[in-house]
């Protein structure tokens, strides 16, 4: 454990706390794509499966469910609770368009052809482009609200964070994910766009690119 | 190599 990865970790779940706290404060989860969230939670529940098979460290273990319990929160927040808060008409986002080919990927390209490593493999591939739909929600709707970009903010500092980490962890401990790292760039390219707009907007609720 | 068994990354 080194900082840049304390600190990945710690964007990633201030970015999923915001965005709970977001829509559960303005009893809604208008600008937020439900697609993006169930995307996310399936995820966590894809990667997370080790859960029942190994135990790294009280740690690791707690953050798994932190994450699982607040993504499932967000998804029974937007599809039901605030259902009626939810702007389907802007989240189109074809999303087989991104597990269809994630999981033929994943079959193809593995660490090791068994169910729970494959199923981790499509966890990571599909984390890499999980915020799609949600950036091409903002893009139609040409803005997003202020909380919206801190989510955004943090989700993508979180996998810049994860970069570092993986470039301390090469050269101090010769660890090397090459399925990890490459998921991880693509994931961290996505936001650049975003990531220079927030800063030069100065962090406030700003128009993205189409 | 990762050891697949092994991993210690959220």
């Amino acid at each position: 454990m080194n900082i840049f990865r304390l600190t990945g970790d710690l964007s990633h779940l201030a970015a999923i706390v915001i965005l709970l706290l977001k829509i559960w404060k303005t009893r809604s989860c208008a600008g937020i794509s439900g697609k993006s969230q169930l995307l996310f939670a399936l995820v966590f529940t894809t990667r997370y499966l080790d859960l029942f098979t190994s135990f790294i460290s009280l740690y690791n273990t707690s953050m798994k469910l932190i994450y699982i319990a607040c993504s499932y929160a967000t998804v029974y927040l937007i599809y039901m609770k605030f259902k009626a808060t939810y702007d389907g008409n802007h989240d189109t986002f074809r999303v087989e368009f991104l597990v269809v080919p994630v999981g033929g990927l994943s079959f193809l390209v593995n660490h090791d052809f068994s169910p729970l490593e494959i199923l981790w493999t499509f966890s990571i591939y599909l984390e890499s482009v999980a915020i799609l739909p949600q950036l091409f929600m903002i893009s139609k709707t040409g803005e997003a609200e202020t909380i919206t970009t801190h989510y955004l903010f943090f989700q993508g500092l979180y996998r810049a964070l994860y970069l570092v980490n993986w470039i301390w962890r090469f050269y101090f401990e010769g660890f090397f994910d090459l399925i990890a790292v490459v998921a991880g760039v693509v994931q961290t390219i996505l936001y650049c766009d975003f990531f220079y707009l927030y800063i030069t907007k100065g962090m406030s609720g700003c128009a993205l690119p189409a | 190599e990762v050891r697949v068994d092994e991993k210690d990354e959220l």
